[in-house]
């Protein structure tokens, strides 16, 4: 998964 | 989302929430460090660089607005608004926050997931999220008394980030590739700043006196 999708805290 | 990313969101809106009651309710800023704004205003302007990009959630959208709004405005208030900028301790206010831009900006150059620009500001956001409350807590020192709403404003912004740590601790145990070690270093360094401040706090809470941290 790139890493955007673990991007989802504030 | 896991209770504890949820509980420490509310904490941090909580605490955001009770700055701007201190603001309005008594028209004034005097305890509260107008450079440590500035930093938060901008640690959510360069993390939130995804906002039109990627959607995750009406949750995590709504949240993004609502951080980057009200510390934008918090800003602007202690700055231009005439009644709220006189009780700025300006004198007191002297940390050189800049010192911390520049240092939080060249650590994300060298310590970052991936060289993109995104990645980039998104350490950068996380490194200054974690010093931006010193020139709060030097001016908490120099200004002795501390009024309640100042005081509750900084406990609650020291607790979030501790149950981002719990939800991170959850997270690593119970998702397969989640590894997020520059927010996790950077979190427990951030939470360890407050721990003197939570000591004092405590101690003025148990012995119902005001809370005084020593210069």
């Amino acid at each position: 998964s790139s890493t955007n999708e673990l991007k989802d805290e504030l | 989302m896991n209770i504890f990313r949820f509980a420490g969101d509310m904490m941090h809106l909580t605490s955001i929430l009770v700055l701007l009651l201190k603001i309005y309710a008594t028209k004034s800023c005097s305890g509260i460090s107008l450079k440590t704004q500035e930093l938060y205003a901008l640690v959510f302007l360069a993390r939130y660089l995804d906002l039109f990009t990627d959607f995750i959630s009406v949750y995590n959208t709504i949240m993004k607005l609502v951080f980057i709004v009200s510390s934008t405005a918090i800003v602007w208030c202690m700055k231009r608004d005439r009644v709220v900028r006189r009780s700025y301790d300006k004198q007191l206010d002297t940390f050189r926050h800049y010192f911390l831009l520049a240092a939080s900006f060249a650590l994300a150059l060298l310590v970052n997931e991936k060289f993109t620009f995104q990645e980039i500001f998104w350490a950068f956001s996380i490194y200054l999220e974690a010093v931006a409350i010193l020139p709060q807590l030097v001016l908490l020192q120099r200004s002795g008394n501390v009024d309640n709403l100042t005081g509750q404003y900084v406990f609650f912004l020291g607790a979030y980030r501790a149950f981002y740590i719990l939800n991170w601790i959850y997270r690593y145990f119970t998702e397969t590739h989640f590894s997020r070690w520059i927010a996790c270093i950077s979190g427990l360094v951030q939470t360890a700043l407050y721990a003197d401040f939570f000591y004092y706090y405590y101690i003025s809470w148990k012995n119902n006196t005001k809370l005084k941290l020593p210069a």
